[in-house]
């Protein structure tokens, strides 16, 4: 989701 | 997704499959440290708790299962197979976790970006992280001799770091808003940690040497 643009990351 | 965090990931995926090629080819773990394979089980348990809740890619969750599965497997193996938990040498490898995971988690609780249960264990496992190679570097220099899967398990571990930082360097620049300091200093102090391993295993690669760790 957009809110946390980091938690895209392992 | 940019080519240096892609190449981060591989390398990451690339050091737990060597660790757990080795243990499982050899039947040994001689020269790893456990304590360093639980800390990191615990990074991935505290990082990934929305693996099922906050689904970012088939990629990411597939990702998140392979590195949460190798290392409580590594951890296993250790811990519990009848042949390989013979060859570890939990006289040598005698670091304190609590040294770590308390400082860590106390500066999770001080240092967040949101005071949620979530944000603060993933702000840990951040911290976590950057320190949890400590236990096997100290058993490096301990035992001083490192089998070459060791020294490419510690070499890729920091490369995967180095790496990321290259991806956070190329994605401040081509996306607004993307400032994370939390995450930016906890992954400088980590690849700085494995900065004169480094150089020691240039050195030794270079001269064609075996590593040796100075004492």
């Amino acid at each position: 989701n957009s809110r946390h643009p980091r938690k895209d990351e392992l | 997704m940019n080519i240096f965090r892609l190449a981060g990931d591989m390398t990451h995926l690339a050091s737990v499959l060597v660790l757990l090629l080795k243990i499982h080819t050899i039947k040994s773990c001689a020269g790893i440290s456990l304590k360093t394979q639980e800390l990191y089980a615990l990074v991935f348990a505290t990082r990934y708790l929305d693996i099922f809740t906050n689904y970012i890619s088939f990629y990411n969750t597939i990702m998140k299962l392979i590195f949460l599965g190798s290392s409580f497997s590594i951890v296993w193996y250790i811990k519990r197979h009848k042949i390989v938990h013979r060859s570890y040498d939990k006289d040598q490898d005698t670091f304190r976790h609590w040294f770590i995971v308390l400082p860590c988690l106390v500066l999770a609780l001080l240092i967040n970006e949101r005071f949620t249960f979530k944000e603060v264990m993933w702000t840990f496992s951040l911290y976590l992280e950057a320190v949890a190679i400590l236990p096997q570097l100290v058993l490096l220099q301990r035992t001083r001799n490192i089998d070459n899967l060791t020294g490419q398990y510690v070499f890729l571990l920091g490369a995967y770091r180095a790496l990321y930082i290259l991806n956070w360097i190329y994605r401040y620049f081509t996306e607004d808003h993307y400032i994370h300091w939390i995450t930016w200093i906890a992954g400088l102090v980590q690849t700085l940690l494995y900065a004169d391993f480094f150089y020691y295993y240039f050195q030794s690669w270079k001269n064609n040497a075996k590593l040796e760790l100075p004492a």
